[in-house]
């Protein structure tokens, strides 16, 4: 029996809505330590992670593992019908064909029930490895939102070029080209303001821009983000919940 | 002219 309990129904609205754009049938697999899923969009360039902690509960209890086959188009549905902070609880049976929402008004002493029936999801559950990285790099979710929104509205590539002194997004489209370029700097008073630059080696990729504009959607979760590029390996973005992590691994383009 | 990558090429199924 799966019983996991949010304090406000709006953080597992905020996870569902920061990647339910880019992928639709994600398996959710619920055990003992928390839940995670893991998919693969359509044109199999991004791969979304997910994980969610014990702690980001206020109770939680699965007494064995539990596979979730959610369509999100569907359980967003479902999600719109609670309000932001009541309490939200997921139930499952053990080998379950539907999963229970229960929406709380404890102050109203309101309560809304929902049942979602289950999809039987086909995918490949692929294994993340460590990966080597060269660079990694954090700063606010919404100035990194900012850039990839600008810049994509000239081009269908977007660059993220990184050496030891600063980071620079650039495009270039049929009507003309862009380039943002920013420098690593610690705000003490407000640290989520900061832009954080770690390097070994310089980086220079190119990505998909509306693959970005995907993942910048799970700038809904932090208010900032955590980029790891390598010349070798798909870049990470992760935005950092207070308990777990929505990751997007997004393959890069090749100059040909 | 740049090509996409898939990222099947760099996880491997478990």
């Amino acid at each position: 029996m799966l019983e996991a309990k949010f304090e406000e129904a709006s953080l597992f609205k905020r996870i569902i809505d920061g990647f339910k754009d880019c992928v639709q049938l994600v398996n959710f697999q619920c055990k003992e330590d928390g839940i995670i899923a893991q998919a693969v969009d359509d044109s199999r360039v991004l791969l979304v992670s997910l994980e969610i902690g014990v702690e980001a509960f206020q109770e939680y209890r699965c007494d064995r593992p539990v596979t979730l086959g959610l369509d999100l188009n569907s359980l967003s549905k479902i999600l719109r019908c609670g309000n932001n902070t009541d309490t939200l609880t997921l139930i499952a049976e053990d080998t379950p064909d539907h999963i229970g929402l229960v929406f709380e008004d404890n102050k109203k002493g309101r309560v809304a029930e929902y049942i979602l029936k289950l999809m039987d999801i086909d995918a490949d559950f692929l294994k993340i490895e460590e990966l080597e990285y060269e660079t990694t790099i954090s700063l606010p979710s919404s100035e990194f939102s900012k850039n990839v929104r600008d810049l994509s509205q000239l081009g269908d590539s977007l660059s993220i070029a990184v050496t030891k002194d600063n980071i620079k997004f650039s495009t270039e489209g049929d009507i003309g080209s862009g380039s943002v370029l920013l420098q690593p700097f610690i705000n003490m008073e407000k640290p989520q303001e900061s832009i954080k630059l770690e390097m070994e080696s310089p980086v220079d990729l190119t990505f998909g821009a509306k693959y970005l504009l995907d993942i910048v959607k799970g700038s809904v979760l932090s208010e900032t983000i955590g980029i790891r590029l390598s010349s070798e390996a798909p870049a990470l973005f992760q935005f950092d919940l207070a308990s777990g992590f929505l990751q997007f691994f997004l393959a890069p383009k090749f100059n040909e | 002219k740049f090509k996409q990558s898939s990222i099947s090429k760099f996880f491997s199924k478990t």
